[in-house]
């Protein structure tokens, strides 16, 4: 986590689910799109992170 | 068969009906996890956004996640109005399968789970059910590969009559298996 701006994934889970209208699957696409495209620098070195998303979901989930 | 295999058809678009209220219970641990505020901050905003009824706690311990959940799955239950969908956000320090409380006792991720499965919780039988989680899973750190070929796999299902204890849940983690989450 970055310590003034919170952790990637939260940070980016919820300005995308703000800002984007869509079902839930696509959202979460655009999410790990923007954190695959993202490094972190831990220890002077540049990481990949990204996030992993199991659904058992039988339905489209639109949340807005 | 034939003319469906030549002429593939649409998938049926069907919804999840969100007329009904919408809940959600935050678990954070923020002891020794700088930035969580930060983090706790942007899930209130968002959830008010999505018109949620939210709960917050911060630093539960091991214990206190699986009373924190069973309480969430009682007024879940309770709840005079139809509920449409629950989102269970947790926050804290991990391993494959477990998050470390506030105690720093361990408590298993797959018993936080069974809370709100189609058998525990009535309510949301066939309902939505979103669990995010910030934590680590493991201490690998991938340092990235060279961009390659994708690849896809569809598996199509039938409509089953009655509904399995595990259907309408997605897990949303901030790392895959065995990484550590930054």
């Amino acid at each position: 986590r970055h310590e003034d701006n919170g952790s990637g994934f939260i940070q980016t889970l919820t300005d995308v689910f703000i800002n984007k209208r869509g079902p839930i699957t696509e959202l979460l696409e655009e999410v790990t799109r923007r954190m695959a495209d993202t490094e972190v620098i831990q220890e002077g070195k540049p990481r990949k992170v990204n996030p992993e998303v199991q659904s058992t979901l039988r339905k489209q989930l639109i949340l807005q | 068969l034939e003319s469906e295999m030549s002429n593939p058809q649409p998938l049926e678009e069907e919804k999840y009906d969100m007329s009904g209220s919408r809940l959600s219970l935050t678990l954070c641990v923020t002891k020794a996890r700088k930035g969580s505020e930060e983090d706790m901050d942007a899930l209130k905003r968002m959830f008010h956004h999505l018109k949620f009824e939210s709960t917050m706690k911060s630093n539960p311990t091991a214990e206190q996640f699986l009373e924190e959940l069973d309480k969430f799955q009682q007024t879940i239950d309770d709840w005079e109005e139809p509920v449409s969908c629950a989102f269970v956000v947790l926050m804290a320090h991990g391993e494959e399968g477990l998050l470390e409380g506030e105690d720093e006792k361990m408590v298993r991720l797959e018993d936080l789970f069974e809370v709100l499965n189609n058998k525990n919780c009535k309510a949301l039988r066939g309902k939505p059910k979103v669990y995010i989680i910030q934590a680590c899973r493991g201490e690998h750190r991938d340092l990235g590969e060279e961009m390659g070929g994708d690849q896809v796999a569809m598996i199509r299902k039938n409509h089953p009559q009655t509904i399995p204890t595990y259907t309408d849940t997605m897990h949303i983690y901030s790392t895959v298996e065995g990484h550590l989450s930054y």
